[in-house]
């Protein structure tokens, strides 16, 4: 507990160090003898007390007060901090809040626990803290059977007055178990039909987007490996247990998907201990928040790309950097050809991680909503200044199939900021409207790449696959009446290289816009596929009305997405509009 | 960043190729002003073919 160690003098703490960690050695002996038995090739790793590191499982139990409020616990350790929920209001506050901790040699070791009460009025105010040495604490002498301890709160103003009393636990994690899981973890990213099996071209993806040629170059042994049938697919224990054994003798990842850090490839389990907290930060399996993801972090690890737009900005190590992109095929009307348009294969992975997986759906209810909204209002800030021109030019060269200057209303120079770039103008006549004159037929609203089904049944069976999805989540339950239910659904995707602004598909008049907030999913057909995700009812949208003569009402909504969540509107309420003229645009911002 | 447009029931008729790409998944790559369909009081009538029309 707090103090303790402090009151040992220079060598007497010295030698206490060298007992500890022999009988740290000696608790982990345990791990070692079953290891051995697995003959796992790895035995004894962690058990060299030079290069000691391990995951300390730390619980904040619950605490007896000296008065009633609501109680959170901080835990600081390192240079991290951690929290708990808030409790009920209580003297005795309950929290059960788990964390791993990562502890090393030469590593912090002490963790330092503050209590708050909470008050909505004002900031939370510091009631007791306590110290506790988790090195000390999981080697100690006494009762080794225990992993729990009372320890009293210090009054931080007088640190000699007791304000309470709180009940933690910490134990070590089995090595064997944290490989395992890790291995099983990261194998279930690519499991995308949940079967407990994985297919070769499954892994491939996986190993392709670790972006290490070494391991690449092994996947098929290391697959051929684990089939031992033959007939094209391994159980997911059965590729981590080799996975496991290949990630010892030489690691795949050069750097961690979540954070984005440089993994020390020489200190192998510290590499898989990163990993493992860097997952579990992630996936709501640990109940305290804080600590590993920040925005910036998740803005360097591929696992949060979560967007096609991710590297817009950034062209130079852009879309077609390393060979592996992954492609959407699409039937181009014009040419009457199937196109393939290229995302990279990390980015494709990482979208599906995300909105295709229950470990995804667990890190878009942790945090990655926040994640998303702050990084498309980042972005927009960046587009909207100077000095976001420059990238015009590389966006222009990565889409020069794609991107017609000809057509553009402006020529580049134009173009103070990649913001008003992004939403060009194009010189009239450029996009003819068809049947002009006849308000009975309905033409394209969007640059884009579009599906249309006759009724919403037909959408859900062939596109849509959020199970949440119905015509009054996506319109707002004011604006859908009945003859909208099964109606005839269109809908338009613009990519990042399309001309973005959206026009009036049908003459008539602009009845009303009703503006629901929302989340930034992407638009992918990655999410749009997942029975995870309801992009279209859950993101951010304008549904505005149109009264027309030919069509009766027809709904148009506006809907943003990751990176581009800023919509526009050139018309207002009230407005007369003929088919083919702006309706408006869409451009980045949160 | 998407636009959807829901039509009413019975009020329009899209063109065969979008539905028939869209019943098999696929995507189709539009620009702005192509034709998407006809109103289905018009459909009842009928509109030329264009690709089907001989100049003479």
């Amino acid at each position: 507990g707090h103090g303790s160690s402090k009151e040992e003098n220079g060598a007497a703490e010295s030698q206490s160090k060298g007992s500890r960690r022999a009988r740290l050695k000696q608790r982990l002996h345990l791990h070692r003898r079953r290891r051995s038995r697995s003959n796992s090739p790895s035995h004894g790793k962690l058990l060299n007390a030079e290069n000691f590191a391990g995951i300390a499982l730390l619980t904040l139990v619950r605490a007896e007060m000296k008065f009633k409020d609501k109680w959170l616990a901080c835990v600081s350790f390192g240079e991290q901090t951690f929290r708990t929920n808030i409790s009920d209001q209580t003297d005795k506050p309950v929290w059960n809040s788990e964390k791993k901790l990562l502890l090393e040699k030469n590593g912090p070791h002490v963790a330092r626990i503050s209590i708050y009460e909470t008050n909505k009025m004002s900031r939370n105010n510091l009631i007791g803290y306590c110290e506790i040495d988790l090195l000390e604490f999981l080697t100690r002498d006494s009762d080794s059977n225990s992993n729990s301890e009372i320890l009293d709160l210090l009054d931080p103003s007088t640190s000699d007055k007791i304000v309470g009393k709180i009940s933690v636990s910490c134990s070590v994690e089995d090595p064997i178990e944290t490989e395992k899981s890790f291995a099983r973890r990261i194998l279930s990213i690519v499991d995308y039909n949940e079967d407990g099996k994985l297919s070769f071209s499954e892994f491939s993806d996986l190993i392709n987007a670790f972006g290490n040629q070494v391991a690449a170059n092994k996947k098929e042994e290391m697959f051929k490996a684990a089939d031992k049938n033959g007939d094209g697919v391994v159980s997911m224990d059965e590729l981590a247990a080799l996975l496991a054994i290949q990630q010892e003798k030489e690691p795949l990842m050069n750097c961690c998907p979540v954070c984005g850090e440089t993994l020390e490839v020489s200190d192998k389990l510290n590499y898989m201990i990163h990993l493992t907290l860097c997952f579990d930060e992630g996936t709501g399996k640990q109940v305290m928040t804080g600590g590993f993801l920040t925005d910036k972090q998740a803005s360097y690890g591929w696992m949060f790309k979560l967007s096609e737009w991710a590297h817009v900005s950034s062209y130079d190590v852009g879309l077609n950097s390393g060979s592996s992109a992954n492609h959407i095929v699409v039937f181009d009307r014009r040419t009457k050809r199937l196109v393939e348009e290229l995302i990279d294969e990390k980015i494709v992975l990482s979208m599906r991680a995300i909105y295709q997986s229950k470990l995804g759906l667990g890190l878009l209810d942790t945090g990655a909503k926040d994640i998303l909204q702050s990084l498309s209002e980042k972005q927009g800030k960046k587009m909207n200044s100077v000095e976001s021109a420059k990238d015009i030019p590389k966006f222009v060269e990565f889409f020069k199939d794609q991107i017609n200057l000809a057509e553009v209303k402006h020529p580049l120079e134009h173009f103070k900021t990649f913001n008003e770039f992004f939403v060009r103008e194009l010189k009239p006549g450029a996009r003819p409207i068809a049947y002009m004159e006849r308000d009975d037929v309905a033409i394209s609203a969007a640059d884009s790449r579009l599906m249309a089904f006759k009724s919403v049944d037909e959408s859900l069976r062939f596109w849509i696959k959020g199970r949440k999805f119905s015509i009054q989540g996506l319109l707002g339950k004011d604006q859908c009446s009945n003859a909208f239910i099964n109606g005839t659904l269109v809908i338009f995707r613009l990519a990042p290289q399309d001309y973005h602004r959206f026009h009036f598909p049908v003459s008539g008049t602009v009845q009303q816009f009703v503006h629901i907030p929302g989340c930034l999913y992407t638009v992918n057909p990655i999410a749009v596929n997942s029975k995870y995700c309801n992009v279209f009812t859950e993101n951010k949208r304008v549904v505005s009305m149109l009264s027309t003569a030919e069509f009766g009402k027809v709904a148009f909504v506006a809907i943003g997405a990751t990176m581009v969540g800023s919509i526009t509107f050139s018309k207002k309420e009230g407005d007369h509009v003929k088919k083919g003229e702006e309706f408006g645009y869409f451009s980045f911002g949160g | 960043s998407t636009v959807i447009c829901v039509f009413e029931k019975d009020a329009i008729e899209i063109d065969e190729d979008l539905l028939a790409n869209s019943a098999r998944s696929l995507e189709t790559l539009v620009t702005v002003g192509m034709k998407l369909g006809v109103s289905k009081k018009l459909a009842n009538i009928g509109l030329p073919n264009i690709e089907k029309c001989v100049l003479q």
